[in-house]
């Protein structure tokens, strides 16, 4: 899975 | 969320403000270059195309929602109510130039071949470059107003800040974004020699001027 398949910054 | 990704955050959204009240109060948009304004604009469109689908805080959605808003209204009254004001002849740096790397970086280095995550890649990159128009205007007229180097010193911080936030939360919780890393700190090495020239001209009552 990617490692930041998720962003959560801005 | 941890202080550094807080201030950093603080940062971005009063450099939007300061810009904005700066435009509406002084209702001039003389030494601000609207090519930065339209790229960081695509930036934010490309990057939130996620508020559609994915939610993480209350907080993010609004500040996402925040940054599309102010980012068009900047867009709004440089092009548009405050045209006249607008120094266009001195803002001329081809967006094309940022605008194609970071396009063809996005095809480049990626977390998956989907649409949405080439847009953020596409955003990331293009957000390190977007600044080139504004820096190019004022090497180009030689100065700049106090509130537009504020403007910038803001701007400049938010993503510096970033840098110890993902310091801090590699060492925390083991999160490690490479591509937002290394646009990072290229968006922050742009802004360096205006950093020095921040401190030692406008916080000392100067004016802030470059040599040509």
């Amino acid at each position: 899975k990617a490692p930041n398949s998720f962003h959560d910054e801005l | 969320m941890n202080l550094f990704r807080l201030m950093g955050d603080v940062s971005h959204v009063l450099a939007v403000f300061i810009l904005l009240a700066k435009i509406w109060r002084t209702r001039s948009a003389a030494g601000i270059s609207g090519r930065s304004q339209i790229l960081f604009t695509i930036v934010y469109l490309a990057r939130y195309m996620d508020l559609f689908f994915s939610f993480i805080s209350l907080y993010n959605t609004v500040m996402k929602l925040l940054f599309i808003s102010a980012s068009c209204a900047t867009v709004y009254l440089i092009y548009f109510k405050f045209r006249a004001t607008y120094d266009g002849n001195h803002d001329t740096f081809r967006i094309e130039f940022v605008l194609v790397p970071s396009l063809l970086l996005a095809f480049i280095f990626h977390y998956s071949m989907s649409f949405f995550e080439l847009a953020w890649s596409f955003s990331i990159f293009l957000e390190a470059v977007a600044i080139l128009p504004q820096l190019f205007m004022v090497t180009k007229t030689g100065e700049a107003e106090n509130i537009t180097s504020h403007y910038l010193f803001a701007l400049g911080s938010y993503r510096a800040l970033y840098i110890l936030n993902w310091i801090y939360r590699y060492y925390t919780e083991g999160h490690f974004d490479p591509i937002a890393v290394c646009a990072g700190i290229v968006q922050t090495i742009l802004y360096c020699d205006f950093f020095y020239l921040y401190v030692t001209k406008v916080l000392q009552g100067r004016k802030l001027q470059v040599l040509p």
